[in-house]
């Protein structure tokens, strides 16, 4: 009886997988949000169970950091609801046609938006503990195969069919996120602003240098982008809350440093206030060395601007911040503390578009002065426009001041800015 | 338990029945490149019904190794596949492919290289499936059949040790009593 109902509720469960239907033209599920679970029959001898849920939602994690998927691990459902079910076993197992062969050779198997079994012979060991065969990386490499991914024969890539002694720290190379990335396409979204995070630092010999980090923020989630890598820090996003103290949890709208000879301040703003950043004790002011206090009403320290704002930026050319909203953009004079003459003005008019018809318009996501690239970047939605500056000008002088080139995807120039699951934030 | 006397348990000792058959030799090189589908592309998503009868179980591909190598002639595995003899062109063939794919010197000979790396720790899935659309398609259609008898009381085509149609005839008698 127990065989006839198993039989039945696999049957049922890959009729309603294959009903799913196909996704980017390949086979592969179709829903982004994808349910898990270690079944308890299935739980290994070696490892506490703890240790095996923990590493589990690691290596789900991993693929959901470079893929548009997300996984949960559902304790509750009716285990034939759940999509992909984890178990280890040996020898005949859980009903399973492919037995499996003892210590040595075959470590686990696993099937195209199926399950994946574990083989409890092998000696399992956690992460970085020395020998034995990484549960995480054969965990990252089946369920590489249920994501419909089959092996591999490049040196580096996950899906090698042959297990090889970890590396310290293994992670998803660039043509393997790639190969997953062909079957669910790349990750895509809106971000609440862009920055590059300025950071002074003394050599050993005394010298000042200055250093910068990329940050792209999604409500109150943060990545730091690695522009030399073309892709995010490893385990990013993180919580606002813990990498920027003291920054509302829900995120924020626009970030604005003001750097020139005399002044060095970073703001932050969400809705009708602003803060201050200290970022030599890594939080925000609450009384700043002129007397300030933070949060304060944008309307008080910015006269003219209006809240909340799209976004912001300070040009150190003309040594103003622009503030954007809808579609007008309103020039603050930093030395001056007030409106720029003329302000506000029409977003097409202070950057006018070399396309017609392409053009961000109103409701800019962000504006971005990347220091990779030298170059302003304004943001809206999963598209981007590089702001002509002074090397295109010299270029081709016929382009106008601060004109907009023609708009690309944000994915085709940051890579992999993928969202987690939020059960997956710490 | 499993024996041990260290703390993290990494001297862990394995009876002899719980390990895994290491590759020695041809015969048990010949398993290997038949099993993970040097020889012939393997239809692993099938193998995911616990009744699934299409790939040979290690034990009877065993058995079926030794009857060829004490007969001297070919020998079918219960899928009907015909097997290849130790050295056969197709033997050589899958040999090759397996070395150039692992990145061995490519000799179609078994040598001490190859052996080490078919007795590696590896996936159990194939390196050479069936393609995977089209064998989803048959499966659904082979589905849609039981589905269809199921519907219209139609009596299914009688399988030896197959469960389903147990199922599917008796819901069909069930409603034929309704």
């Amino acid at each position: 009886e127990k065989q006839h109902h198993l039989q039945t509720l696999m049957r049922k469960t890959r009729r309603r997988k294959r009903s799913t239907g196909a996704l980017w033209g390949h086979a592969a599920f179709s829903k982004s949000v994808l349910t898990w679970r270690l079944i308890g029959e299935g739980y290994s001898s070696q490892l506490s169970v703890d240790e095996q849920r923990y590493i589990f939602r690691l290596a789900f994690r991993m693929w959901s950091e470079v893929s548009p998927l997300q996984f949960v691990e559902d304790l509750h459902s009716p285990l034939d609801e759940i999509d992909i079910r984890l178990g280890f076993g040996t020898g005949r197992h859980f009903g399973c046609s492919q037995r499996f062969d003892g210590a040595g050779r075959e470590f686990a198997h696993a099937w195209f938006l199926g399950d994946i079994h574990f083989d409890d012979d092998e000696h399992f060991t956690a992460p970085n503990t020395g020998n034995g065969i990484s549960l995480l990386k054969v965990a990252v490499h089946e369920i590489g195969h249920v994501l419909g991914l089959p092996h591999i024969y490049r040196s580096g890539s996950i899906m090698q069919p042959s297990y090889r002694p970890q590396d310290d720290g293994f992670e998803l190379d660039w043509l393997d996120r790639k190969a997953i990335q062909n079957l669910y396409g790349g990750c895509e979204g809106r971000f609440s602003t862009v920055f590059d995070w300025i950071r002074k630092e003394r050599t050993a010999y005394g010298e000042v240098v200055v250093r910068f980090n990329t940050y792209f923020m999604r409500n109150s989630w943060y990545w730091l982008y690695e522009n030399r890598s073309n892709r995010t820090r490893y385990g990013d996003p993180v919580s606002v809350q813990v990498g920027w103290h003291g920054l509302p949890s829900s995120g924020v709208d626009a970030y604005v440093h003001v750097w020139s000879h005399t002044t060095d301040e970073v703001y932050f703003f969400k809705g009708t206030q602003y803060w201050r950043y200290d970022s030599e004790n890594d939080q925000v002011f609450s009384e700043d060395a002129d007397g300030q206090r933070y949060p304060r009403l944008i309307s008080e320290g910015f006269p003219g601007v209006p809240s909340p704002i799209d976004t912001a930026y300070y040009d150190r050319r003309d040594a103003h911040i622009y503030f954007f909203r809808g579609s007008m953009v309103y020039r603050f004079s930093v030395q001056a503390n007030k409106l720029a003459a003329k302000s506000p003005q029409k977003m097409t008019e202070l950057f006018p578009a070399l396309t017609l018809g392409d053009h961000p318009t109103s409701n800019l996501d962000a504006a971005y002065f990347s220091y990779t690239h030298n170059t302003l970047f304004l943001l809206k939605g999963t598209s981007y426009w590089r702001v002509v500056g002074r090397r295109e000008r010299k270029m081709k002088r016929s382009l106008p001041y601060n004109s907009l080139l023609p708009s690309r995807e944000v994915q085709q120039q940051w890579f992999d800015i993928c969202d987690v699951h939020a059960s997956a934030l710490k | 338990e499993k024996l041990f006397h260290s703390r993290d348990h990494s001297d862990v000792e394995m009876s002899s029945s719980h390990l895994a058959e290491l590759i020695t030799d041809t015969n048990t090189a010949q398993h290997f490149l038949f099993k993970y589908g040097f020889i012939k592309p393997v239809n692993w998503e099938s193998t995911q019904s616990p009744d699934a009868d299409t790939l040979t179980d290690a034990d009877i591909f065993s058995e079926d190794t030794v009857s060829l190598v004490q007969e001297g002639r070919l020998a079918s595995s219960r899928s009907g596949d015909s097997e290849n003899p130790p050295e056969s062109p197709d033997f050589v063939r899958a040999l090759l492919e397996f070395q150039r794919v692992s990145g061995l010197p490519v000799t179609g000979v078994f040598d001490d290289a190859t052996k080490v790396a078919m007795n590696k720790p590896r996936c159990g899935v194939p390196d050479k499936e069936e393609d995977q659309i089209e064998t989803m398609e048959t499966t659904t259609a082979a589905e849609d059949l039981n589905e269809s008898a199921e519907i219209f009381n139609t009596t299914a085509t009688p399988q030896s040790n197959n469960t389903d149609t147990d199922v599917v005839q008796n819901s069909t008698s069930d409603k034929t009593e309704t």
